[in-house]
């Protein structure tokens, strides 16, 4: 069954769309794995993000009708996208209402987790886009995650929110039981002639120095030119800082998922 | 009494909260006018942005418990920053769970309204910081709120949710008869060097010509270590590119507000 990667911060703006996008296409075109992304923001930046990769027809049932009615699986709503080995089941804007629609309901943070039984054996690894908040959404794909991945740019207010998904993780864990790795907070927008701010944040994330991805990833304008155009960054500018920095991300990832 | 002015958009890391800070900072030191600055987004950044400036004492009630179970006024809850004319109202980890909470509740949009009858008699002007996306809070922001301020950086992905935010104006004016006036879109974040995303953000932000702020907020590192020092950019480094810019914002939004 697939490997699950939730892809989560509180803070907005910090990379969580670009570093699921790029590493969603980074583990279908660099370690030819099977993979489904998901899209659980309702902003729908994924789709957005990849839009001159998308076919021309549109899933039959949103994600958010998935989930508040308990319709079907994620399988039957994903569809290929133009790269190969990548499909994706994107948001919809329905999805915002969702935290209103199940407060209250019992067992509302596995609905993800459920929608997941088929999807878990056609694809090798599901990468879980997150909105920027802890609240149902967020905690439905923790709950069906097995890996935590948490984007953190370098600076004073995101470094700020990193306890708290740590916590939780944690809360997930001793209230609901379940266990997920860290894989770990991935550094980015990173601009080495930020030296004052960078050190403050580096400093403030050393206590969690056991849960920091190695490699940074640099401010690069190319990774917002290939949202523009719509494609990952390894197929806009394979050789960029931006692409060279995510396919270590990606190589990184395979070898803990998946071991060297 | 005061006006209102609330500083919204869906997506995330776009300088919200930056915008909020400076705005409401420099009403206070440029234009001397008693400013009352409202952080509606749990995760709480106006307090960790002004570090510096807040007094050691806390609010005795917090946000969240005001809203959520009407207890008191705003102007009770708020305290004096060291920063002559600015009071801060900040927000609450409670408060990313009234979306729960007053979910299904009659009138929620307007809790925020109702709870700063007191307050707007004693400020000249209240800056309200959003959260990251187009919920019951900012809902109750838009509907205290006399004008709209919407920050967006030069990215394609941001500049796809201005839409969504002048959709929820209309919806606000359309069904619950509340008319908010347009300060307008404050672009933010600008790096001349990208000239390629940056021309298809301003070709994208012409439908909105009308609602364009004259002056573009730089990329300026002084900006984050200003909120790394926890003070306002005006103390931190007038002279800064940062400053001079959210400086000409301040005047462009007190002559709209006040008259030239
Ligand atoms: N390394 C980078 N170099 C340059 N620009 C970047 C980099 N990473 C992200 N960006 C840009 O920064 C902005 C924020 O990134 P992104 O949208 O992926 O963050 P997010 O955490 O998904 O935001 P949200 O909280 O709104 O979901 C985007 O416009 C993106 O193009
Ligand atoms: N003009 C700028 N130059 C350099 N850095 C900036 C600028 N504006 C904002 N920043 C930085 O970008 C990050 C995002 O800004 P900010 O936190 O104000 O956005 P936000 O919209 O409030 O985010 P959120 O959606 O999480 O509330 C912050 O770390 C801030 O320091
Ligand atoms: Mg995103
Ligand atoms: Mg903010």
């Amino acid at each position: 069954a697939a490997e699950v990667i939730a892809v989560c911060a509180q803070k907005g703006g910090v990379g969580k769309t670009t570093t699921s996008v790029n590493l969603a296409a980074g583990l279908a075109l660099l370690e030819g794995k099977k993979v489904l992304l998901i899209d659980m923001d309702p902003q729908g930046h994924c789709a957005l993000a990849l839009h001159s990769e998308l076919p021309a027809e549109t899933p039959s049932r949103p994600l958010s009708e998935v989930l508040t009615r308990k319709l079907g699986d994620i399988h039957d709503i994903a569809f290929d996208t133009k790269i190969p080995n990548l499909r994706l089941c994107p948001s919809d804007k329905d999805l915002a209402q969702a935290e209103s629609i199940l407060a209250g309901r019992i067992g509302k943070e596995f609905l993800l987790r459920k929608a997941l039984e088929r999807a878990r054996s056609f694809a090798e690894v599901v990468v879980i886009d997150c909105p920027p908040n802890l609240g149902t959404l967020t905690l439905n794909a923790l709950l069906a995650a097995d890996w935590l991945l948490a984007p953190c740019d370098m600076s004073t207010l995101s470094v700020e929110g990193v306890g708290d998904i740590f916590d939780t993780v944690e809360t997930v864990r001793d209230t609901l039981g379940h266990h997920l790795s860290v894989l770990g907070v991935v550094r980015t927008r990173h601009d080495a002639k930020n030296k004052k701010v960078n050190d403050a944040v580096e400093q403030t994330l050393e206590q969690w120095s056991r849960h920091l991805v190695t490699t940074r990833i640099p401010v690069n304008t190319a990774l917002a030119q290939a949202q523009l155009a719509g494609t990952p960054i390894f197929s806009h500018d394979p050789d960029c800082r931006g692409a060279k920095a995510y396919a270590e991300v990606v190589r990184d990832v395979a070898s803990r998922v998946w071991g060297a």
